[in-house]
């Protein structure tokens, strides 16, 4: 049986690849249900499981399988090295 | 198929395990090139093999927080990571080493994760492709141990050719087969490249047994030697790298200083302009009357800063008026606009400040209305203007890190109520019911769009909104956007000491 998904777990997972904007990782709490369920259906919908926009138990099985730390949205445009001066941690930037 | 990012300008590609002496490495290195040799068959793509950090693709097994900012997350869960191409870390592809690798290939999950199919994935990254929904592809985001056997399902394949077409023409029935080059012969024609080791001396019916180990010595040494010299040159370049951080760091400093000089260069010029151009009128509103005489002929221990000149080291509403600090003063400014008799020093209203207060870092008004102050590495609370007792506390009481020296700003964020610190690059959220830092924290500055790294001040107006501070100037915070509302800084004086425009200045839509 699958342990359920906390919404903060939800967030986090969504924020992190890019279903929802990282901007978010401050202000996330203040989404609107519609975004999330958005975004919960987006996810379902890459992950080939029912579209539901629930956290069912496809979802929570989906959110628990190991994966690439690549976000799956086009648009994100993350782990681009253009990205690199904003996102390399904690501002310290690295050039070799 | 999804292509994402830049694709590399070249076909002939080169690749480097950095973590050379990990125990797997010789496996490791065999899977990458297995990976590699299943890209290069569907595709015009070359790969070889260099000791180099100049590779265009570098292999590293890191843990946790490595520093490019997608910190990995232990056993389990996030696997890796790879960076779409391009210069400096593009291309590269990044393992948990925490993770349990099985690095021989098999089927079998008990063994662990099967490396290959995870660097086929993270490969695919480093050559421009991005995360696929069909859920054969080896672009699908998440772990399958699906059979590999050099062939790329059709997804894959497809999207590969795109960025880089396939490997040859379809031939007439009469064209001969081509000679293939394997890439273990490309990478031995590199000069650096040392000879691979054989695992045992091959046999020779002229030599005998002994003088086999010999040389079997003479090579364990040989492959010692390089270890230790492959280890030096590594820390090498961890040196350069650091020292090429710090130059980086200093230049921004530079700028930095540049700037505000720039800046206080032109408000000079603006300001004697403003003088010139002034002398007709009778008052300027909220100007505090004798502060300019006072500012010339005050004492030089504690000289007054100019009301309309001047950048502010911290800023915030205290009981429903605004107080903003330099120096050691203040200015305080209610509903009828700029106090007179300021600005004052600090210690006039709250007395129990250092003596030799040269400066506040950071204040704000906390949830039961206590005022806090930031200075150098401690911080006061004050009920009202009576000190709490047991303070001043060092700022790492709050959880902050002990080499932390100072707060740039604090202030409560209308969006979420929530208190926030920044520091250089750096911004922790106060966590309201323990008052201490919350643990996801430290973040870059870059969330706060536009404002960049060492501020001035932030707080929170009477408006909601939140407002940053650099140098002469200030950021209106759009918190949907998560971003500043104008690019430009606008100028504090005018809008919080309500200074007077001079005849030359104009607005931003006229500029």
């Amino acid at each position: 049986k699958t342990k359920p998904v906390s919404q903060d777990d939800m967030y986090n997972y969504l924020m992190q690849f890019d279903y929802l904007p990282k901007s978010n990782l401050e202000s996330g709490n203040l989404l609107s249900d519609q975004k999330l369920t958005d975004a919960i259906r987006s996810l379902q919908s890459f992950g080939n499981i029912p579209v539901t926009g629930q956290i069912d138990s496809a979802t929570a099985r989906l959110l628990k399988q190991p994966r690439c730390g690549v976000g799956d949205q086009k648009s994100a445009n993350s782990f681009s090295p253009d990205n690199l001066y904003h996102d390399s941690g904690y501002g310290v930037r690295v050039r070799r | 198929y999804v292509l994402q990012g830049p694709k590399w300008s070249r076909t002939d590609l080169t690749w480097s395990l950095v973590n050379q002496t990990m125990p797997d490495a010789s496996k490791v290195r065999m899977m990458v090139s297995r990976a590699l040799s299943v890209w290069e068959n569907n595709s015009k793509l070359t790969f070889r093999e260099v000791y180099s950090d100049q590779a265009d693709i570098q292999i590293v097994f890191a843990r946790l927080q490595h520093g490019d900012g997608y910190k990995f997350d232990g056993p389990g869960q996030v696997l890796a990571h790879a960076f779409y191409p391009g210069e400096g870390r593009g291309g590269d592809a990044h393992f948990d080493a925490d993770e349990t690798w099985d690095f021989d290939g098999g089927a079998d999950d008990s063994r662990g994760t099967n490396f290959l199919n995870v660097a086929l994935h993270e490969l695919g990254h480093s050559l421009g492709l991005g995360h696929s929904s069909d859920t054969n592809a080896i672009m699908f985001p998440w772990y399958q141990n699906n059979e590999v056997n050099g062939q790329l399902p059709d997804d894959d394949r497809h999207g590969i050719q795109e960025l880089y077409g396939s490997k040859e023409k379809t031939w007439g029935p009469y064209r001969p087969r081509p000679t293939t080059t394997t890439t273990t012969t490309t990478m031995r024609s590199l000069n650096y490249y040392p000879e691979k080791p054989a695992n045992r001396p091959r046999y020779n019916p002229n030599k005998d047994w002994e003088r086999a180990r010999e040389r079997q010595e003479l090579e364990r040494r040989r492959q010692e030697q390089e270890r230790q010299e492959q280890e030096d040159r590594r820390r090498e370049r961890e040196r350069q790298r650091e020292r090429e951080r710090e130059q980086e760091r200093e230049q921004e400093r530079e700028r930095d200083r540049q700037e505000r000089e720039r800046v206080r260069l032109e408000m000079e010029r603006a300001n004697r302009e403003r003088i010139t151009t002034t002398t007709r009128r009778s008052t300027r509103p909220y100007q505090n009357g004798g502060h300019r005489q006072n500012h010339h002929h005050s004492k030089p221990r504690k000289p007054k800063p100019d009301t309309c000149m001047t950048y502010y080291d911290a800023i915030s509403m205290i009981r429903g008026e605004l107080f903003i600090f330099r120096g050691p003063f203040l200015w305080r400014i209610g509903a009828s606009g700029l106090y007179p008799g300021y600005p004052t020093e600090t210690r006039r209203h709250w007395s129990a400040l250092p003596e030799n207060l040269t400066k506040v870092d950071a204040v704000y008004e906390n949830k039961q209305r206590q005022i806090v102050f930031f200075i150098g590495r401690q911080y006061y609370v004050f009920n009202s203007v009576n000190l709490a007792p047991g303070f001043p506390k060092p700022l790492a009481s709050l959880g902050l890190p002990p080499t932390l020296t100072h707060i740039d700003a604090s202030f409560v964020w209308g969006h979420n109520n929530r208190t926030y610190l920044t520091s250089g690059t750096l911004y922790w959220r106060i966590d309201d019911y323990t008052g201490q830092v919350e643990l996801d924290y430290p973040r870059d500055m870059s969330i706060w769009s536009g404002v960049g790294y060492n501020i001035d001040a932030a707080f929170q107006y009477v408006d909601g909104k939140t407002y940053f501070f650099k140098n002469l100037g200030y950021w209106e915070f759009n918190d949907d956007r998560m971003k500043v509302a104008h690019a430009r800084t606008k100028l504090s004086s005018r809008k919080w000491m309500q200074c007077a425009r001079n005849a030359n200045e104009v607005d931003d839509e006229q500029r």
